[in-house]
């Protein structure tokens, strides 16, 4: 199974249609603070079914719409997607691109696509289970939490062992 | 299931205590279950971890540098028992001196590169080296985050 | 005394307006005092902070170079009301990009040095430029601290 | 005020006597990870009276002992000592030079000095009361705590104010 894939619109920092493509090994992202980099680890988190405003740094999940800057007006809701190569049928699904969207609006209805035909969270938990992939302790590993492992507590650090069993 | 839970932990045991000695050209390390806690799968996890030609002590005394590379091991030593299709690392080497850069990242190309990918976030144009794709982020009109194409000689100017 | 830290509050917060411009080039932040709580000895303190060009938002969604940045900011505020005869800054440049280091340097020669002595712990070049003296340590033999006399020219290869 | 001189002896891993001189102005400290930078840090807190292991990052307080190499013992206590130049009188003693020494056996007794007089913690504290040295929240910014400040609830955020008053 493969990245291939983020579009991002309207998400956080990026108010215009931003795509980026994956291929195996390492992609680096760098710039300078405060432009966007860590964002885009909020968007994958997000996407993948994330329900709490404060792992994606924010007080409200209205946080992730993109709300306006000295120059541009808010908008009225945020899209994001990834899009995954299923070339080894891990996904159980019969297509072998699997492209998951996830969109909020304002009014804060939430909805979630898979290759573009609505569906629910919960399809997209099932789609991903025991695949790896997922909002699980040890995949992405957010700035400034790499020592969290460490400073925990014996018990949280279950976690990580839990997710790998 | 225990038996499931107790298999793992070894194995993550024993490939922490690969992965460490990698990192740190040497020492060793332990991960144990609270003994006092006869359930396995209730009981909390202690770390161990002595950097060569030091003494054992509690991992609280450890550096920022040392913390973040006995994590990195773990975090490895988990991948290797059961990668990940995907792997984020945002700004993992920010606390890293260059030598500490140079062995996570020769460990991350020579043994997980092939299983998974990695997306990593970084300030170090000594992480930068080992990327097959780049991009850059930036802010030209304020506020707004665009994707810019950047080349690797261009970057390492930019970044410390 | 109420009288008495209300007067500091109101310099520290017009302190903390003049460096966060000073840091970010720009832009505006602001201190204030809890409005639900009547007994100012008693209330919480909101930080708000707001980098040129973007919206005033939360701070959690401040990026990692951003939040070290308006701590510097507020810091430095306070020892403008109160210099401290010295000071301990350990790795605070670790989150900053090359940019900000240099605004973050360039703020404390001009105005925070002539009150106070600074003791920086560093892995950037960019900030042992401002240092007068410089010392190295190392663990040649390994475990054991000793100190070693370095130049600033040798530094800087070692250095991100 | 200046602080003048700083001197290890036994504590955490400067296991010999090392020495270091400070003018006015910045002094930098660089070195490789783990290699004892922040020993330094954990040293001055610690002279001041620092009561708390956790706050030198230990268990227990006889953590700072030096407790031995692969090719070393461990030694039997720990002292490190702070000297200030009081030319401007602002410390309330006679001297024009203040040095402040901190002890510790590993039999958990505990020494303080004050000019090589012994002197108890008290008079440690009471030496620097209101000159602005001191275990307050804003003069000692310890690794990774650079942002505790913009994390900590408002309550919390009131110490750094109230010091300053
Ligand atoms: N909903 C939103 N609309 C517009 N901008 C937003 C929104 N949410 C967050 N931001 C902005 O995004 C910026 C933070 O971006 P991010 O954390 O990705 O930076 P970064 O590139 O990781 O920087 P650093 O190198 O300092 O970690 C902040 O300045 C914040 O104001
Ligand atoms: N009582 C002690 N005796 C001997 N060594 C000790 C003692 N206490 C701590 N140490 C050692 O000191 C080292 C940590 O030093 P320190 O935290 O100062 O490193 P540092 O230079 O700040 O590194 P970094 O750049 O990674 O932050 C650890 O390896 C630890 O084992
Ligand atoms: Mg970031
Ligand atoms: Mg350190």
């Amino acid at each position: 199974m493969l990245l291939k894939k983020l579009e991002m619109c309207g998400f956080k920092s990026f108010a215009d249609k931003t795509e980026f493509d994956f291929q195996s090994g390492v992609t680096a992202f760098v710039g300078p603070n405060g432009c966007g980099k860590s964002n885009v680890v909020d968007a994958v988190r997000w996407i993948l079914g994330e329900q709490s405003a404060k792992a994606v740094r924010g007080t409200q999940m209205a946080d992730v719409i993109f709300n306006g800057t000295a120059s541009r007006r808010s908008l009225g809701f945020a899209e994001a997607s990834l899009t995954f190569l299923n070339d080894r049928g891990i996904l159980p699904v019969e297509y072998t691109e699997v492209c998951v969207t996830r969109r909020l609006y304002r009014s804060g209805e939430s909805e979630y696509f898979l290759n573009r035909q609505p569906c629910r969270l919960r399809d997209i938990r099932t789609l991903f289970m025991d695949t790896g992939v997922g909002l699980d302790t040890y995949s992405i590993i957010e700035q400034g939490k790499v020592d969290k492992f460490i400073q925990s507590n014996s018990k949280e650090r279950r976690a990580i062992f839990e997710e790998a069993a | 299931s225990r038996e499931k839970f107790m298999q793992t932990f070894e194995e993550v045991r024993k490939n922490f205590q690969e992965t460490f000695r990698r990192l740190f050209g040497g020492g060793r390390c332990d991960v144990m279950l609270d003994p006092e806690e006869p359930d396995v799968l209730e009981a909390g996890i202690e770390v161990l971890a002595c950097p060569p030609g030091k003494e054992l002590r509690s991992i609280t005394l450890l550096s920022g540098g040392e913390k973040t590379m006995t994590t990195i091991a773990l975090l490895f030593a988990v991948f290797r028992s059961k990668p990940s299709p995907f792997c984020i690392l945002d700004e993992v080497d920010a606390a890293l001196d260059e030598a500490n850069i140079d062995r996570f990242t020769q460990l991350l190309v020579d043994e997980f590169v092939k299983d998974s990918q990695f997306i990593i976030i970084t300030h170090s144009k000594r992480t930068v080296g080992i990327a097959e794709i780049l991009y850059g982020i930036t802010m030209q009109e304020k506020g707004v985050s665009k994707k810019v194409a950047v080349k690797v000689e261009d970057v390492t100017n930019m970044l410390n």
